[in-house]
């Protein structure tokens, strides 16, 4: 499944 | 990270510190919507929910504790500071953004990466972080003259979602699978609303006259 990944950005 | 990002996160800080030197150098809030500053203290707060859980790098984690300590500084020094307090325009600053937070977050529980809570509330912080300017430019609208350090205040905070536009063109280019659509259209709302305020920034630069918004 679309694995969301961790939110790298600010 | 590139370029794009890291000068938007700095121009973001350095929006944070020409607030806060405004604040602390006059010792007042004049001109300063406290409405945006508390939905930019429930944007990190709602969107850095993955502080203790995902750790990116020391400067994001250092970055997020920056962000969140300085919005609720802010918030604190103009609901509890005696003297910044009797400065605050209470009269003018009357937007109801509490509708903001209730839109923004029906949209986020139905327009979400996921839909998990940590996910619902990234949406959520994205889609507020971006109108949750709007109090700030109504009370500038209302309040006619702006000092300089409010005006670069907003000027600075307006570019940085511009720079972060040009990272979101970037790594669409350079990375395989990257998308943020959620956070890239908001971006682009968020930027198109500080258009008119950029339009009379540029124009009190060119003329070097006083920035005065239309009333």
């Amino acid at each position: 499944s679309h694995v969301v990944e961790a939110h790298d950005e600010l | 990270m590139n370029i794009f990002r890291f000068a938007g996160d700095m121009t973001h800080l350095i929006s944070i510190l020409v607030l806060l030197l405004k604040i602390y150098a006059t010792k007042s809030c004049s001109g300063i919507s406290l409405k945006t500053q508390e939905l930019y203290a429930l944007v990190f707060l709602t969107r850095y929910l993955d502080l203790f859980t995902d750790f990116i790098s020391v400067y994001n984690t250092v970055m997020k504790l920056v962000f969140i300590a300085s919005s609720l500084a802010i918030v604190w020094c103009m609901r509890m500071h005696g003297l910044v307090k009797r400065s605050y325009d209470k009269e003018l600053d009357t937007f109801r953004h509490y509708l903001l937070v209730a839109g923004c977050f029906a949209l986020a529980v139905l327009v979400n990466e996921k839909f998990t809570f940590q996910e619902i509330f990234w949406a959520f912080s994205i889609y507020l972080e971006a109108v949750a300017i709007l109090p700030q430019l109504v009370l500038l609208q209302r309040s006619g003259n702006v000092d300089n350090l409010t005006g670069q205040y907003i000027f600075f905070l307006g570019a940085y979602r511009a720079l972060y536009l040009l990272n979101w063109i970037y790594r669409y280019f350079t990375e395989v699978r990257f998308s943020r659509w959620i956070a890239c259209v908001s971006g682009i709302v968020q930027t198109g609303l500080y258009a008119d305020f950029f339009y009379y920034y540029f124009l009190s630069w060119k003329n070097n006259a006083k920035l005065q918004l239309p009333a």
